[in-house]
């Protein structure tokens, strides 16, 4: 059994790229599952992060996009034990381009992971901010979706058309995806706009909030820094213990659905 | 003389809407100039920032592109004197679609300005985190750049596709279109990484990084809370005089160039 997250929302900078980083190195080193991460943002900083730059683009995702690679040929080893990475970089960008033109554009990437997750417990894929043909291959190959929210004006608004999305995919292509959590990060209990937006979460999303909360830490950026996950570089840190409860949190929604 | 600026940095969350509400408010506050804002990003955080809520993708930008209203039809004001603007919706989304099967896809903002900017002093343009035909027609349409940076790991690595665009917009399409200057947002100078980074955007833009830098702050978000730019909501504070000091600063080059 393999589940595949994507990790989304169209808003920039929320911490999509560090959360699947720490979220995928603690399933690897906690809990000893075989993680597989896939970046499809074209700014690559998945791969970056983890100390892997691939030398072109047909050691990259776009490689297998387009039929050129298999998924095997593109997977990288991390310095994390059981976390591999498949890395994107520029050129996924025109992937999308080509991508869009083609029937049933949604649906690529799930046919390139029909072929070569069996190994892995868990797929976590990154997706860019934008809601556009790659975030949609992202959101069609998943099985559920990881939802980061930084507690903000208007981070609501921006879920409206995400949900909408779920819903065009349900009704025209019979895909169900769920959203297994939204998940709150970035926090800071200084800003009196936090406490604001958690209530209205926790009012209109009910369990589909994460009780897990990531708090603000300089010690994310020195983890990206020194190529390691924060929950490896500096695992007694709240930010840390955050990330292997938010862990641990995800598993047991896995396990009883 | 109308200047036409677009405020764009691919990676998400770099504060390119809080620049483009704080520098128009002290264009219009502190200088007298007339301002024309337009949101080219579908998630519409600039018109919400000032109060302004299209009640339909009518009253958006979305309509100009297409042809289907007159620029001053879509322009709304706002509660800062001299300052007008263009918001958008989740519709402009579908409109890059059908943007991007045009002829001249890239030109369809420029042509829309030609008709209806001589009122204005200074257009800026916010634009979404993703290199896509929005942003192209945001480029295309402007006379120069405002490239806002937040201090981290790979700010500059995440440039280097714009200057490719700007590259290939000189060579093929024959538009020289400058990048007025970058400057520094969100700093925290508790991150080593700030200062690393500072020093290499230093060495590497010389006089392409602005002297002026906008620290971290609480009362960005509360200026976003009470509808009102930082600039006139807490005007004494350091982020404020800090925008207040860049506008200037932006302003002095336009009228050395
Ligand atoms: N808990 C945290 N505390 C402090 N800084 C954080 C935290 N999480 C992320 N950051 C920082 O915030 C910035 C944005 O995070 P990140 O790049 O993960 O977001 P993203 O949603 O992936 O951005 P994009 O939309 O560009 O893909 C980065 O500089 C990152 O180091
Ligand atoms: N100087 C600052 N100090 C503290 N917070 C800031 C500052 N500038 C922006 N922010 C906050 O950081 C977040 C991102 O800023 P903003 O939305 O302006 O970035 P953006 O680049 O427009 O994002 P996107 O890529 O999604 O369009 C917002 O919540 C904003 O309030
Ligand atoms: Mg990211
Ligand atoms: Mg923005």
């Amino acid at each position: 059994m393999t589940w595949v997250i994507a990790v989304t929302n169209q808003k920039g900078g929320v911490g999509k790229t560090t959360s699947v980083i720490n979220l995928s190195a603690a399933f690897a080193k906690r809990h000893g599952l075989r993680v597989l991460l896939l970046d499809m943002d074209p700014q690559g900083h998945l791969g970056l992060s983890l100390g892997v730059r691939p030398t072109g683009t047909a050691e990259t995702i776009a490689a297998a996009l387009m039929g050129l690679r298999d998924l095997r040929e593109v997977t990288h080893e991390t310095q994390v034990d059981g976390l591999r990475v498949v890395p994107s970089n520029e050129d996924l960008a025109a992937v999308e381009e080509q991508l869009s033109r083609q029937p049933g554009r949604e649906a690529v990437l799930r046919s390139v992971l029909s072929r070569g997750v069996h190994d892995y417990d868990v797929v976590l894929i990154d997706t860019p901010p934008s809601l556009g043909v790659l975030t949609f291959n992202a959101i069609y190959a998943a099985d559920y979706l990881l939802v980061p929210i930084q507690p903000r004006l208007y981070s609501i608004e921006g879920l409206r058309r995400l949900y909408k999305i779920l819903e065009l995919m349900r009704s025209r292509l019979g895909r169900r995806i769920e959203i297994l959590g939204h998940f709150l990060t970035m926090v800071d209990n200084r800003y009196k706009i936090t406490h604001e937006v958690r209530e209205d979460l926790r009012t209109r999303l009910g369990e589909g909030l994460l009780r897990s909360e990531i708090p603000s830490s300089v010690r994310v950026e020195e983890g990206h820094f020194y190529r390691s996950p924060v929950v490896m570089y500096a695992p007694e840190t709240p930010v840390a213990s955050a990330y292997l409860e938010l862990a641990s949190e995800i598993l047991q929604r896995l396990m009883s659905s």
